[in-house]
């Protein structure tokens, strides 16, 4: 297991070397570092960790590099991926191309609201979110996203935890409680714009 | 200046500082990591970078620590932030309510499409992007957000530089050129999924 600093750098490694002139066979650790955006030295250290050996003087091999790194990211692997609450931000994350690019597959997003049943989003329709469990059996390993308000965040989740979902990235404004085995991590845009905020400063 | 990662857990240690029950006079890193779900070593080495020093066996002071977190997160200053795209994202991030309790406050938010111009998003009112720098003219300072689509997010940024703006956060997927001493942050949900998947497997 790497750091999760480490693994948020990889798919920009990989945006790099993808980006890359089919004749590019080596790359050095200083150019992954510019094309990256990072310091040489954790290109260096991020490699090491990873278990990945250039050879001195001519750098990694790049057919090589991105083999690795496909696998360290299990970018072969098709990661099923639900999205409850098709308000705004649901609906901007069910339209978000980069999912699809990293290997991840948008397989049913859910909502309360009538209106919105059977309204596109990205390659999904709208479902009513009394067929989530049914959608879910027999279907381990799906990763859920939840955009709903905070109110009914909680409910949501232990629907989802009850249909047996591992890992679940929330959005919303609370909170939430979950057993101990299931991954529930919290995305605060406003932590990013504070970042950005003190380095102005 | 503290590191990007420490930045990001200082509104966590607030969150938490600020539910706390009025009579709480004095807190321990102990229960400061609990209550910001970070390890009790790196909550003591982010009060040490900060330069806040508690009293052995007693822990920290609540009020002074609250006040330390705000100075140091500029909570006192206005910010002003303009969102450019007035699309799902663009009004997801106008009608979050994490913005305004983080001290930012939405100045305005823009659209080349004239179907959106004037209608309600959070506090403001779509306007015409044709209006941007003349409503940025002696406003240093604002930060600027960018949730267009990829194809018009250089054009955008480029604006935004030649208007002032010096922090600029992009949701849009594309490298964007910009000068040394302006600051362009990418954010990417994409990648916030490939850390839970990878943590899941
Ligand atoms: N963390 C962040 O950075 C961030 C940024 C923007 C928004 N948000 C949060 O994300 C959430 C969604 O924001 P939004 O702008 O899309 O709001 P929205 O009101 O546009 O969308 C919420 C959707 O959830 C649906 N919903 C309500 N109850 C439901 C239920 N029980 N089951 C399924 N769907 C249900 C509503 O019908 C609506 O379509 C909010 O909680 C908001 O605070 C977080
Ligand atoms: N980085 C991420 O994690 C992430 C997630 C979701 C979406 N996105 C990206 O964010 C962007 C917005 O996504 P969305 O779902 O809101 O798309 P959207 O199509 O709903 O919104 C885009 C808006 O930009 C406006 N626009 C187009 N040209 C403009 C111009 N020159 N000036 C001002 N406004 C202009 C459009 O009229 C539209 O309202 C897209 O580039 C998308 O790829 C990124």
């Amino acid at each position: 297991r790497v750091a999760r600093a480490t693994i948020t750098r990889l798919p920009r490694y990989l945006a790099y070397l993808e980006g890359l002139d089919a004749q590019a066979k080596t790359v050095s650790s200083q150019q992954l570092a510019d094309g990256a955006a990072v310091k040489d030295a954790i290109v260096r250290r991020d490699m090491s960790d990873l278990g990945i050996t250039g050879t001195r003087g001519v750098g990694y091999d790049v057919a090589e590099l991105v083999e690795h790194l496909h696998r360290e990211l299990g970018r072969g692997e098709a990661r099923r991926v639900v999205i409850i609450g098709a308000g705004h931000l649901g609906l901007a994350l069910a339209n978000y191309r980069g999912f699809g690019d990293a290997g991840f597959k948008l397989v049913g997003i859910y909502d309360a609201d009538p209106e919105l049943f059977g309204n596109a989003a990205g390659d999904a329709r709208v479902s009513n979110v009394a067929e989530l469990e049914k959608d879910l059996a027999g279907n381990p390993g799906t990763l859920g996203i939840v955009t709903v308000p905070g109110g009914v965040a909680q409910d949501i989740v232990d629907r989802l935890v009850a249909a047996g979902v591992k890992s679940i990235l929330s959005f919303a404004p609370t909170t939430l409680s979950h057993p101990d085995d299931v991954d529930v991590r919290h995305m605060d845009l406003a932590t990013e714009l504070q970042v950005l905020a003190y380095f102005a400063r």
